[in-house]
């Protein structure tokens, strides 16, 4: 463990507990994209599958469990909660992700680093998390005006990854053959998208205005 | 164990 891997993990927690506050809280998912949450929940569900036959630590386990619990719950919140659901702006929300699953399913079973079920699931996970935020995205654009806690939640969940790599760099560099070009190469992409979120964000930020991203 | 040297990582 690293300084870069603990943060990157413990914004990755905000993100998902600001959501989770939100939803909660307000009893709102207005802006929030039910899309992203099931990508986001398919791909703990297949990242975690060792999360019973591989122990790692007591905090890997603890963290699969918050991520897999939490993703499936606000799933759970958006579909059936009965206040929660009547804010789901399903007709914003029209992001096809199923055809963003079915090339990166195409393209971990070509693109592996060993052919087990496990690996390919794993695999699967890392295409799938890169593009799991572009739902969000869209609906964000549709939507003209973005709340604080929705604004953070994309702004924390896209800022993990990018120190995800530099814990991938920091461990390049002390641990011997430490390479991963499948992970580094998604995480890179995953976080590239977020590129002009981040622009907006901090303009937004900077000029103290609300948030709003290009059509 | 190389399964888990490299999925060690959330």
């Amino acid at each position: 463990m690293n300084i870069f891997r603990l943060a990157g993990d413990m914004t990755h927690l905000a993100s998902v507990l600001v959501l989770l506050l939100k939803i909660h809280t307000i009893k709102s998912c207005a802006g929030v994209s039910l899309k992203t949450q099931e990508l986001y929940a398919l791909v703990f569900a297949t990242r975690y599958l060792d999360i019973v036959t591989d122990f790692i630590s007591v905090y890997n386990t603890v963290m699969k469990l918050i991520f897999l619990g939490s993703s499936f719950s606000i799933v759970w919140y958006i579909r059936h909660h009965r206040v929660v659901r009547r804010s789901y702006d399903k007709d914003q929300d029209t992001f096809r992700h199923y055809l963003l699953m079915i090339p990166c399913m195409l393209l971990a079973l070509f693109v592996h680093e060993k052919f087990t079920f496990k690996e390919v699931m794993w695999t699967f996970s890392l295409y799938l998390e890169a593009v799991a935020i572009l739902p969000q995205l869209v609906l964000l654009q549709r939507t003209r005006n973005i709340d604080n806690l929705t604004g953070q939640y994309v702004f924390l969940l896209g800022a993990y990854r990018g120190l995800y790599i530099f814990n991938w760099i920091y461990r390049y560099f002390t641990e011997p053959h430490f390479v991963h070009w499948i992970t580094w190469i998604a995480g890179v992409v995953q976080t590239l998208l977020y590129a002009d979120f981040f622009y907006y964000y901090f303009e937004s930020w900077k000029n103290n205005v609300r948030l709003q991203l290009p059509a | 164990r190389d399964y888990d040297d490299y999925h060690d990582e959330l």
